[in-house]
């Protein structure tokens, strides 16, 4: 563990809790794709699947199960609580597309054509266009009441740190994971648009507002 | 043989 790697995971709890903590002090899931908080609760899942089976440390098994725990827990507040709050119209980015996707790409780069490999692999390429819902919805709405500026640069710094944490893996552990790495710089370009777009959209668009 | 990278990251 590195305190790049150990920052990044923290960030990212960060992120998943200022998002439900918006989510029900505002009582409203007005603004956020629910495609993308699904395809994030698949992305945990097919990750974390031998969380039970296989041990790598205390920090891990319990991140792990925050992680499944606080994504699940997310969608089904926005499907059952919130729903009223919710504009399917909207949300309309074809999740069937991310999914194909990333079983194609996991067909092809895996580090081993076994189950638990092919899934890890699928997960990761999932991860890294998992924000795209969320994206089309914000650069369509421009309209951000739960998306707040908290959560995207929570969220960047998760993916921000990771990096660091390969190049020092790399140097000091002699580690380097090739699909981790490919998919997460993705990952990094994609949240960078995010950012890029939340603030076209809602940073300048709120100025234009005030009378 | 290419070492299998242990997934030891979240």
């Amino acid at each position: 563990m590195n305190l790049f790697r150990l920052g990044g995971d923290l960030a990212h709890l960060v992120s998943i809790f200022i998002l439900l903590q918006k989510i029900t002090a505002n009582k409203s899931a007005a603004g956020i794709s629910i495609k993308t908080q699904i395809l994030y609760s698949i992305v945990y899942v097919t990750r974390y699947i031998d969380v039970f089976t296989k041990w790598i440390s205390l920090y891990t098994f319990v991140m792990k199960l925050i992680f499944i725990a606080s994504s699940f827990y997310t969608v089904w507040l926005m499907h059952n609580t919130y729903k009223s709050t919710q504009n399917p119209q909207i949300d309309t980015f074809k999740i069937r597309y991310l999914i194909g996707g990333s079983i194609i790409m996991a067909a092809i780069f895996n580090h081993k054509l076994t189950f638990n490999e092919l899934v890890w692999s699928f997960s990761i390429w999932l991860e890294s266009v998992a924000i795209l819902p969320q994206l089309f919805m914000l650069q369509r709405t421009g309209e951000a009441e739960n998306i707040t500026v908290h959560y995207i640069f929570a969220l960047g710094i998760y993916r921000a740190l990771y990096i660091p944490n390969w190049v020092y893996r790399w140097i000091f552990d002699q580690y380097f994971d090739y699909i981790a790495t490919v998919a997460g710089i993705i990952q990094t370009l994609i949240y960078s648009d995010f950012f890029y777009v939340y603030y076209q959209r809602v940073m300048k668009g709120k100025k234009f507002e005030l009378p | 043989a290419q070492t299998l990278p242990v997934h030891d990251e979240l």
